[in-house]
């Protein structure tokens, strides 16, 4: 997670 | 996902894929630096540690299985394969890894969102990945003569940054609350390191020649 959201990129 | 990032993650491909296609049809990894293709290995192993126990999306998943994949047979041909690995320059490329990923390592551990294993280790590939390409640099510059597939390979690598950077910008105006520093920074420390080499590199295209570094 970055700050609470998901890690969606590559 | 937007156009630019859609771009970016095509154009990373692009590279990898070219670099290993040149790799096979010319039966020479001469001008490639095995240092780089290792620190990219590095940066995918400790930055896609969450297939494990992440799922984003088909794409996602794919595409990090296939960045995994090709940096480990790009690895195995300079290393393994009974032509190839005798055109590598091993003298040329000696440029220190442990001065990067040491220093990665550190600032991963000081600079994070979170104190955990997986956490140190993603935050640490997104540092090494904004210096990974430095010995593929020191090695064209040592060579001195760029031949047009590996400079092809590093203006694609450097345009996915920049595209990336538009992606960001692209994110920020559209997707309420998202940031991320850490990856931001990084990638716009990753983008400066190219525009040295794209300036030379636009130059050569300009003046339609092979291109030269200066000495």
């Amino acid at each position: 997670l970055i700050g609470g959201r998901k890690k969606d990129e590559l | 996902m937007n156009i630019f990032r859609l771009a970016g993650d095509m154009t990373h491909l692009l590279s990898i894929i070219v670099l290993l296609l040149k790799i096979q049809a010319t039966k020479s990894c001469a001008g490639v630096s095995l240092k780089t293709q290792e620190l990219y290995a590095v940066v995918f192993v400790t930055r896609y540690l969450d297939l494990f126990y992440s799922f984003i999306s088909l794409y996602n998943t794919v595409m990090k299985i296939i960045f995994l994949l090709t940096a480990f047979t790009i690895i195995w041909y300079m290393r393994k394969h009974k032509v190839v690995c005798q055109t590598y320059d091993k003298e040329q490329d000696t440029f220190r890894v442990l001065f990067l990923i040491v220093p990665c390592f550190v600032l991963a551990l000081l600079v994070n969102h979170e104190m955990s294993v997986t956490e140190v280790l993603w935050t640490f590939s997104i540092y090494l990945e904004a210096v990974a390409i430095l010995p593929q640099l020191v090695l064209l510059q040592r060579t001195k003569n760029v031949d047009n597939l590996t400079g092809n390979y590093i203006f694609m690598l450097g345009s996915y940054r920049a595209l990336y950077l538009v992606n960001w910008v692209y994110r920020y105006f559209t997707e309420l609350g998202y940031r991320q520093w850490i990856v931001w920074v990084s990638g716009t420390v990753q983008t400066c390191v190219y525009l040295d080499f794209f300036y030379y590199y636009v130059q050569a295209w300009r003046n339609n020649e092979r291109m030269k570094l200066p000495g």
